[in-house]
């Protein structure tokens, strides 16, 4: 049964790239085939990856309701749909009303025997998310510890709920808290808010790292950039947690 | 002579609503006068001054291209058009052609002897932000220590670029380095290659400051939450570098 997951949140630099690239990354290791579908025209997590992209190729299936382009990366179980500027075109392109299929279309056209397929959104509430919301079944949402991030999670679940009521089969699996400084007071208290309001559906938290800053520009995953890192072992961690949370189902 | 100023960088948190609004506060208390628009969805600068909006007086004003609505924040020369969730509207409503003038024809009109007018960006290549920056003479990209951060400045200079083509008057006066640990490497490396690319243009940078995380959750600028903060102290810098800056054209 295939697992199409997306990492949303309308608020910007709160982990989603970060968090897509190295969940894949380490479920490809544990053996799972992943799919990142990077859905982003900034193209964070193709460039995460090393293949850097223009979009053209995403773009144009997306316009001919065909198969997305899936490449190999270098790190085992795990393809990737690039992403780059010229996807920017279809903010301009597609009507509200498209939201509904136009990623969903070409997804589901695409042959592949992924178990996982995770889809890395960009930062804002428009077409181009709306899709990827549309084309997914499961939101993980990562934040950063701090007040202007909480309000980024209360517009998604806003969200979630307003494409619910559309008839969206779509929910919110997870809270990923990410970026965290761990001995700030604004982080307990932040994590106390989502205990109560998300009541075990927390994440294990991935502290600020500087190798995870890092690794992005040597194209690389975590665990392989700096394995001992404590960006790795967090990572491994909330892996951990999505696999069990995942096969409870 | 009006300057206005668009705070723009199509990445994701990378500072843009902390400068727009800390740096609109400093201005104010100099004695500046000041108007602060609001300009993403995500209302964040509107949160920041305390002052949280549903986005719909500004939409419809957008919408019938009447004057901006304009509000007094309790802050010392500074003059708020608040934002929120409504304005999402506008990315489905406002095709790419008309980008050049809807924010642009409201400001106009807009009644206001400001000095400084500071436009806060989503973080977004749409209607929305190209607008912004359509109504801008000048931008100031504020981004992060980190690789993806800098794909984000790069992008930034080929928009403004693009823009220029089309006849906007429309320059990029500064980089920002935001949410600076200055003892990491990476912030070396990027800092030899800002002042490489973009000579006499890199402002004072603004360190990771827990205060300026918090500040947002009691509404109010940093100079008065945390008045002997170290993000107090590199705002004042940067907002001496920025009045000389201008002062000096
Ligand atoms: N735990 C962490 N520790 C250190 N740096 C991190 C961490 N998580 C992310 N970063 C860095 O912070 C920046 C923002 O992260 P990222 O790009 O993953 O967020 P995003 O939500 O995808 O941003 P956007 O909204 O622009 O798509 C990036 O430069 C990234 O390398
Ligand atoms: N120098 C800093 N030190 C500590 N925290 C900071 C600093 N600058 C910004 N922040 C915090 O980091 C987060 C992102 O900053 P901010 O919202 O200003 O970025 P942005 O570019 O406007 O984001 P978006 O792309 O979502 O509009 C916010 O929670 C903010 O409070
Ligand atoms: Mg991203
Ligand atoms: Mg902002």
């Amino acid at each position: 049964m295939k697992k199409v997951i997306c990492f949303a949140n309308q608020k910007g630099g709160v982990g989603k790239t970060t968090a897509t690239v190295n969940l894949a990354a380490s479920l490809g290791a544990m053996g799972k085939k992943v799919l990142v579908v990077d859905f982003d025209p900034q193209g964070s997590a193709s460039l995460s990856f090393g293949m850097p992209d223009n979009g053209s190729l995403l773009l144009k299936a997306l316009e001919t309701c065909s198969p997305l382009p899936v490449l190999e990366t270098p790190y085992e179980g795990v393809d990737l749909v690039p992403s780059g500027r010229n996807l920017v075109a279809a903010r301009f392109q597609f009507s509200l009303a498209m939201a509904q299929d136009f990623l969903n279309i070409c997804l589901e056209q695409t042959p592949g025997d992924w178990e996982w397929v995770l889809i890395d959104c960009p930062p804002s509430l428009d077409v181009i998310s709306l899709a990827a919301l549309w084309a997914a079944r499961h939101v993980i949402v990562p934040l950063e510890g701090s007040y202007l991030s909480l309000n980024g999670l209360e517009q998604m679940a806003k969200t979630v709920s307003d494409l619910k009521q559309q008839g969206a089969k779509l929910e919110i699996e997870g809270i990923l808290p990410s970026r965290i400084h761990p001995r700030r007071r604004i982080y307990w208290e932040i994590m106390l808010r989502l205990e109560q309001d998300f009541p075990n559906k927390v994440a294990p938290v991935i502290r600020e790292n500087v190798a995870l800053t890092e690794a992005p520009g040597k194209g690389k995953p975590i665990h392989l950039f700096a394995r001992s890192s404590n960006g790795a072992r967090d990572f491994q961690e909330v892996c951990s947690w999505l696999v069990n949370h995942f096969e409870k189902k």
